[in-house]
């Protein structure tokens, strides 16, 4: 393998986003890009990650290579990195260690870097195609503000979306409280717009633990979609220029 | 009361 990407901060804003969701994952590499899955401890919630081959320049691969990474030894490392340096990728065949190169735009200074890999043993869900009932995109600062918010007052939040708007409930021992959005269109910003498609009306409760986790994500992309299905994982996603990372997260569902 | 559930509920192992 080697996968160059004119900007380390990607791959360090991506790290950021999972490590504190899972410890130990493979990156898959193949034709289509480096890709992960992987679910937290728990089992209640599942990251998957795409960064597409066209996001890197070149993108080599002689065959494909399942890297065993430990995603807090890959932090120190992409730590050595400045966000604008160039970071290249690169591992053998059937690889004990992964190689990490930065350089400065300027060309003048190399820094070279390799971790250990491990071999892990990981089981990838198969995720079903859903056609969600209701999927809400709205700026990611503004979800992450909300999911902060309502984890003071409780550990749950119930999620609504119908005709009117999503609205983001919870009560706890100190009290109660809720933030409804309407749909609106910003036309100078299109990315602080909050769209709603909706085929049917949506009532979901979800952990906000997970959820505040996953708003570690909002550095990649300035908009969130959420989509839901009664009685189905809430996925949670950030598109970027070339990739995505996407969230599931199990409900928490009435006896 | 809601119990939380997990994916294995939902997503199938391969």
């Amino acid at each position: 393998l080697e996968a160059r990407l004119e900007q380390a901060g990607v791959l360090k804003k991506v790290v950021d986003a999972i490590k504190d969701l899972v410890q130990d994952c493979n990156f898959d590499c193949n034709d289509s890009g480096i890709a992960l899955q992987a679910m937290d401890n728990s089992h209640v919630a599942l990251v998957s990650m795409l960064l597409k081959s066209e996001g890197f320049s070149p993108y080599r691969l002689d065959r494909n290579v399942a890297l065993g990474v430990n995603l807090t030894s890959l932090t120190k490392v992409l730590r050595c990195a400045q966000n604008e340096d160039i970071l290249t990728l690169k591992a053998e065949d059937a690889p004990d260690t992964l190689s990490l190169v930065f350089e400065n735009a300027e060309n003048d200074r190399i820094s070279e870097y390799e971790i250990k890999l491990m071999d892990i043993d990981q089981e990838h869900l198969g995720i079903p195609e859903t056609e969600y009932a209701a999927a809400i995109s709205m700026p990611s600062a503004e979800f992450q503000r909300i999911c902060r918010d309502l984890n003071q007052l409780s550990e749950s939040v119930a999620i609504e979306a119908s005709k009117e708007g999503v609205k983001f409930s919870c009560s706890g021992d100190i009290g109660s409280g809720s933030v409804t959005l309407r749909q609106h269109n910003n036309v100078d910003r299109p990315e602080l717009s909050t769209k709603i498609e909706l085929t049917e009306p949506v009532a979901l409760t979800f952990s906000l633990k997970y959820l505040v986790n996953f708003c570690k994500a909002s550095a990649l992309s300035s908009v969130v979609t959420l989509s839901l299905s009664n009685e189905v994982p809430l996925l949670v996603e950030y598109a970027m220029g070339s990739g995505f990372v996407r969230f599931y997260l199990a409900p928490k569902i009435g006896e | 009361v809601k119990s939380q559930t997990t994916l294995g509920r939902f997503f199938s192992l391969p």
